[in-house]
């Protein structure tokens, strides 16, 4: 599992 | 970028389109919380922060300046040009008691207790909620012009394509993102009474109107 740390979404 | 997310965003897009399109040919926001769009605005500059550190794409960059230029506008034109068909006494939502839990829940859970990071938790959780002065005005109201129902339609549809979403990405890339989808999932679920009635009566050609 990898957090979405990057916040590529809208 | 897959498919499901880019409907999501399309259909964020013309929501706002369609907004600001009723506002300007009807010259007015009668029927519009004042409330739930300056709880956008809140949102989008929240989050989008990272506009000025870190590069994604133009993509990103180009949707998350006009997120945030249009919610302003938008804001704008409610408190200014279009202010008297504005009528406050139905928009009486307290937004205290969306913006406080959103702060509390963002300072418990986030990804990096950092300022950033709270910021962006704290826009993804008050986001799921914004549209709660609105729907809670549609409610006192009991009906609404077609275009705002579209609007509402738009803006709803858009966090519900977000869910195929996060399930391709998590088997396409393995990539999960907890916060973003307990929020997103509440958030479309908030709209679920509207879309019931938005798919039996408007898309048949009816006036919007609650049951008495």
């Amino acid at each position: 599992v990898i957090l979405d740390q990057a916040h590529d979404e809208l | 970028m897959n498919f499901f997310r880019l409907l999501g965003d399309l259909s964020h897009l013309a929501s706002i389109l369609i907004l600001l399109h009723k506002i300007k040919t009807t010259r007015s926001c009668r029927g519009l919380s004042f409330k739930t769009q300056a709880l956008y605005v809140a949102v989008f500059i929240t989050r989008y922060l990272d506009l000025t550190y870190r590069w994604v794409s133009l993509y990103n960059f180009v949707m998350k300046l006009f997120f945030i230029g249009s919610s302003c506008a938008t804001l704008y034109l409610m408190r200014y040009k279009y202010c008297p068909t504005h009528d406050p006494s139905i928009d009486t939502f307290k937004i205290e008691y969306l913006v406080g839990p959103c702060a509390i829940l963002a300072l418990i859970f986030n990804y990096k207790f950092s300022v950033s990071e709270v910021l962006w938790s704290f826009s993804i959780f008050l986001e799921s909620v914004a549209i709660l002065p609105q729907l809670f005005m549609l409610q006192r109201t009991g009906e609404a012009e077609t275009i705002t129902t579209h609007y509402l339609a738009a803006l709803g549809i858009y966090r519900a394509f977000y869910i195929p979403n996060w399930i391709y990405r998590y088997f396409t890339e393995g990539v999960v993102d907890p916060i973003a989808i307990v929020a997103g999932i509440a958030q479309t679920g908030l709209y679920l009474d509207f879309f019931y009635v938005y798919f039996t009566k408007v898309m048949q050609g009816e006036k919007f109107e609650l049951p008495a």
